[in-house]
């Protein structure tokens, strides 16, 4: 995946980085002391779209060979995220019990484009 | 995207900068509590004094090489293997230590509180109850240890199960209370309620410091229930 510059044009990873002090959370969330809230931005232009390896998937193959039959009937492409990991939280919840939990998918490593 | 289709941050791409980082920390704080089936963010918690953590801490780091001494197939920090793909269910371990409620002189009640947020979604997998006591002689002394549950007739509370141990020396006892907070977790307020009774001479079961370092604990582990399969028809 790629990681945007300063202005990003074609589909890229933006990085961004909550810090909870920042938000006033930092009393109730004992570990990590913030989250990566990367998300994916840039356009897809047909070019770019479903060239393996950004998006590899069964779906990509398929438009491909829409593409290759007519570029008219190609679609719209979108630029999503295309690997993620969990965020582990330790926390204390309304009881002040300690809670430590694994969220699925909240960080978004890389992007492409489908 | 495709002009109108809704993405969270498609739209704050095109928002002035200090308004989309404003934008962003609102839609980081809503996607954590979501996914905490938090409403709002907890009041300020009230931590439990630090020799009490680590002293939990301690015997959960324990436990956690006792069993996987006894299951070597576990990782090496005590964590179950990794699951098939797909089974990535969001798992919970949950610290709860005790609050005290009516006493006499050699008997205590304890609560133990547990949040909504995670009791009405997930199921137990395992939860063990630690004790410790401070016995004042050496030679085998009985000690009783009951769970009650919420009397569905009334405000009281019923017997659910009693153990009887002989306490040899000072020392922490670890119970398995695995069913009773299953039994918990469909309630309006899951709270287990546990009684501890010792000899007349002890005095009261429990520490007289509520900071000291031998306050009884519980640790749960708990699962997201698998969502309901959807019938094909």
């Amino acid at each position: 995946g790629v990681n945007c510059g300063g202005d990003p044009r074609m589909c890229c990873r933006q990085e961004f980085f909550v810090d909870f002090k920042e938000i006033g959370w930092e009393d109730w969330i004992i570990q990590p002391e913030g989250y990566h809230m990367n998300y994916c931005a840039g356009l897809c232009p047909l070019h770019m779209a479903g060239i393996p390896g950004l998006a590899a998937s069964f779906h990509t193959a398929v438009l491909n060979r829409i593409k290759a039959a007519s570029a008219a009937a190609a679609v719209d492409s979108c630029c999503v995220p295309t690997q993620r990991r969990p965020l582990s939280l330790l926390y204390y919840d309304r009881d002040s019990n300690i809670v430590k939990t694994d969220i699925p998918d909240m960080i978004v490593d890389s992007c492409g484009c489908t | 995207a495709a002009k109108g289709a809704w993405c969270p941050a498609c739209g704050v791409a095109a928002l002035a900068p200090g308004t989309q980082r404003d934008a962003l920390l609102a839609l980081a704080k809503q996607s954590i509590l979501a996914k905490l089936r938090l409403p709002a963010r907890p009041r300020v918690p009230q931590p439990p004094s630090r020799g009490a953590l680590l002293t939990a801490l301690r015997r959960m780091r324990a436990q956690r090489s006792d069993t996987a001494a006894a299951f070597p197939g576990m990782l090496r920090d005590g964590r179950d293997p990794p699951r098939s793909p797909g089974m990535g269910l969001q798992e919970y371990e949950i610290l709860s230590f005790a609050e005290s409620g009516s006493s006499t002189s050699h008997s205590v009640r304890l609560h133990f509180r547990f949040s909504q947020e995670v009791a009405g979604s997930t199921e137990i997998l395992q939860a063990t109850l630690y004790l410790f006591w401070a016995a004042p002689s050496p030679g085998a002394q009985p000690v009783t240890v009951r769970l009650l549950q919420p009397d569905p007739a009334g405000p009281n509370r019923t017997l659910a199960r009693e153990t009887r141990l002989e306490v040899q020396r000072s020392g922490w006892t670890s119970l398995d209370v695995g069913a009773a907070v299953q039994s918990l977790f469909g309630q309006e307020t899951p709270r287990l309620t546990v009684e501890l009774e010792v000899p007349e001479d002890w005095g009261s079961p429990l520490p007289s410091d509520h900071s000291d370092s031998h306050w009884p604990f519980v640790v749960a582990k708990a699962r997201a229930r698998t969502p309901h399969r959807v019938h094909r028809r």
